[in-house]
């Protein structure tokens, strides 16, 4: 939770983060899938993380829904939880591996790397 | 943007591991599918299956569809892409007489059996590397061969191309590649969509006619005179069947994940919410203040 004081800088305890996009570095070969896929061996697909909480900044690009949600859970918590901090944009990335046949293939793969974070 | 191509004198060596963090295919480990993996019960049970050598055409697509990626450009979009968002290499597996006698015909043969009748067949290449002229080429022959690609059982032209008996193969005169569309073989008969329980070949015949066009009653060249005899070839000289498919299906790697049964994974339950009560109060407190 952040603390503030009357002219809104934080002290004190260490302040929640505000939704945003956050390193996610991926290695197939720690995952073990190296052994079916040829390239890339790792990437970065980052994540996202930290609150949706009131108010929302238009950065984040909350929907309605959020938006709403976000003002009813901060009218009471118990009630309803947060929005949700997710991708809202995601990009492909191309992936060369082998398959059943052993034949190699080249795939782009849809919504592997997050672009951007939001509310939703 | 440029189709991504081999050059005639494509380097072979093995990859590095250090080459755009590919995988090394020669630091035994032997390379296995999704399916295989599942389809294996333990250490025991491992059989490593025949080495995989990535051709050097689908590196070559690799490499120039992810610095496209990577600056922001959709590779779908690219004229050698033709739109596909999949693009699966087959190696030849046929071989050629090894009479003595002139090779009139070449059967070349792929196993079609992994292409999936889920994806939208958008196009197919037969990729041809043909060798410079060297001892088997008759000094004596010249003018022009016409190449023609048809299916084995069908005789129907595919495609053709036309070269001179004793023209180079490349600039650098190391070989180069020769492209057919063969498009029209794969798209009406989809054989593997028939039998799907079944190893699915292609056959395609290769011949060649002095001249520009097709004419009856004209002999069939020696192939290995063009330079497309397959006797002692490398792996990275082979000849190459290139299908490109566009998936239709949204999440691409749900089909892996369960061929790999990796739904024990669920298993994790997600770490309980630590935000405590007292907080919460406090929160609320300061946001209705």
């Amino acid at each position: 939770t952040a603390y503030h004081n009357r002219h809104g800088k934080r002290h004190g305890k260490k302040a929640r983060l505000r939704c945003s996009k956050k390193a996610l570095h991926v290695n197939f070969k720690e995952l073990g899938w190296d052994d079916w896929i040829i390239a890339p061996l790792e990437y970065e697909a980052y994540h996202c993380e930290g609150v949706c909480d009131f108010p929302l900044r238009s950065h984040l690009e909350p929907t309605n829904h959020a938006i709403i949600q976000t003002l009813m859970n901060s009218m009471d918590p118990g009630s309803t939880p947060p929005s949700c901090c997710v991708p809202t944009k995601l990009t492909p990335i191309s992936i060369l591996y082998t398959d059943a046949g052993n034949n190699v293939v080249y795939k782009q793969y849809e919504d592997m790397v997050v672009e951007s974070c939001g509310c939703r | 943007c440029q189709q991504a191509t081999i050059p005639a004198d494509a380097p072979t060596e093995p990859l590095r591991e250090s080459d755009q963090g590919m995988r090394s295919r020669q630091d035994g480990k032997a390379p296995r599918s999704p399916r295989d993996a599942a389809a294996r019960k333990g250490p025991s049970a491992w059989a490593p299956p025949p080495r995989v050598e990535p051709h050097e055409y689908m590196l070559s697509l690799y490499r120039t569809y992810s610095i496209a990626e990577k600056l922001g450009i959709n590779a779908t979009f690219f004229q050698s892409s033709k739109a596909a968002n999949t693009i699966t290499s087959f190696v030849d597996r046929g071989r050629d007489d090894l009479s003595p006698s002139a090779l009139r015909r070449q059967k070349y043969l792929f196993d079609v059996s992994t292409l999936s009748d889920k994806e939208e067949l958008v196009g197919a290449e037969l990729r041809l590397f043909r060798k410079a002229p060297g001892d088997h080429s008759s000094k004596a022959q010249t003018g022009l061969a016409h190449v023609q690609v048809s299916p084995c059982l069908s005789g129907r032209l595919l495609d053709s191309r036309t070269w001179g008996l004793h023209e180079a193969a490349s600039a650098q005169a190391g070989g180069g590649w020769v492209v057919f569309d063969v498009w029209q073989a794969l798209q009406p008969h989809q054989p593997w969509k028939k039998q799907p329980q079944q190893p699915q070949q292609l056959c395609l015949e290769v011949r060649a006619v002095a001249g520009t066009r097709t004419q009856a009653q004209q002999p069939l060249l020696d192939l290995r005179d063009l330079g497309l005899g397959r006797g002692a070839r490398a792996q990275q000289e082979k000849a190459l069947l290139v299908v490109f498919t566009k998936s239709r299906r949204k999440n691409l790697f749900s089909e892996l994940r369960q061929e790999r049964g990796a739904q024990q994974q669920g298993a994790h339950a997600p770490p309980q919410e630590s935000t405590a009560a007292a907080q919460l109060r406090l929160q609320s407190r300061r946001m209705r203040r």
